[in-house]
């Protein structure tokens, strides 16, 4: 930077990731490979391999994302790797949403955690 | 309190469940708090049947007619408290086994009763009473949002945003001081969850969320404990 003929460091340190993201990608083929063997997934036809290959690709991506906002976990391909999110909420989880404590519910004793 | 407490340390944790394809995670978090508590009144840790929740089971919350019990699409585990209650008891795991399948005829035989419950209560969303209650209490049931889960490998989760809207049942079997984080180097007290997605989710089937930050991903909400009848083991 020049400031007034003097030229002086730049206080903005550049930061580049040390990974191409592009090249993790690339062998994703292979992870897929390893993630339908480790899983024992089977899809009914090619079509269906092709969609849930996709969805993979994005879970990936999504779990790159999440261990950059969740950095004291590790984030990345599970067993839930070939669904949608959606997909996933509506499969696996079930708790009922409504829920609401009714006016009779028993609240348990207040215990001391002094000591 | 201790700084750190694991109720599978204490034998009163069954080995990890998998729910499958069908979303009866409320019924695998309800029987793990009375196998549990069951634990603590008999000494005998028994596995107990979600099979005959997801099969018999259809308690309403007494307040909202459209949030009943409804196999594997979805539950609440005071609702099934509720139905232990009234109906006698659970199985056992392997006199009711597990389908993942609902829709099908009750099969709920009375004299094959292996876990009564006595009372249940929910516990103040404070992190010291909920710590309190679980070392005294056994293992609690709670509700916790799950988005971060499907992505989950290992370490303390502590994501900086996640919503308090819970859509998942699990069973809160303990707690530490200090998480070792592998990326970051970072310690985090956290709680040790069990879920009910197998053994190969996860560490083993469990999770780790970190405490202390404020109700994250809802899980200080909605919690309860629950007191097993005390029978002598047979």
């Amino acid at each position: 930077v020049s400031i007034s003929g003097e030229v002086k460091n730049n206080p903005i340190k550049q930061v580049v990731r040390e990974e191409n993201d592009e090249q993790l990608l690339l062998n994703l083929d292979h992870q897929f490979t390893l993630f339908k063997s480790k899983y024992e997934k089977t899809y009914k036809n090619q079509a269906e391999h092709d969609h849930r290959f996709r969805v993979f690709k994005a879970n990936l991506r999504r779990a790159r994302r999440r261990q950059l906002l969740d950095p004291t976990a590790v984030h990345g391909v599970t067993q839930f790797s070939d669904v949608t999110p959606k997909e996933f909420s509506r499969k696996y989880l079930g708790l009922k949403r409504r829920f609401r404590l009714p006016n009779d519910t028993q609240q348990a004793a207040i215990l001391p955690t002094s000591e | 309190l201790p700084t750190d407490f694991d109720w599978r340390e204490h034998g009163a944790v069954t080995p990890v469940k998998n729910q499958g394809l069908c979303g009866s995670c409320w019924s695998f978090s309800a029987t793990g708090a009375l196998e549990g508590a069951h634990f603590l009144a008999t000494k005998e840790l028994v596995s107990l049947s979600e099979q005959q929740l997801i099969d018999c089971d259809h308690t309403c919350d007494p307040q909202d007619a459209k949030s009943c019990d409804s196999g594997c699409r979805g539950g609440l585990m005071n609702n099934a408290f509720e139905y232990t209650l009234k109906t006698g008891g659970l199985m056992k795991e392997q006199d009711y086994p597990y389908t993942g399948r609902d829709r099908s005829v009750c099969k709920f035989d009375k004299t094959m009763i292996a876990a009564k419950v006595s009372n249940f209560s929910v516990v103040s969303a404070d992190e010291d009473q909920i710590a309190a209650n679980l070392v005294q209490n056994g293992p609690l049931a709670i509700a916790i949002n799950a988005l971060w889960m499907q992505t989950y490998i290992g370490g303390v989760s502590c994501p900086y945003v996640c919503s308090k809207n819970q859509d998942h049942g699990v069973l809160l079997v303990g707690f530490g001081s200090a998480g070792y984080a592998p990326l970051r180097l970072e310690d985090k007290p956290y709680w040790i969850i069990k879920n009910s997605w197998g053994s190969m989710w996860g560490e083993k089937g469990y999770y780790k969320i970190c405490r202390g930050s404020q109700n994250i991903c809802g899980v200080d909400t909605m919690v309860s404990t629950v007191a097993a009848v005390h029978t002598t083991p047979q």
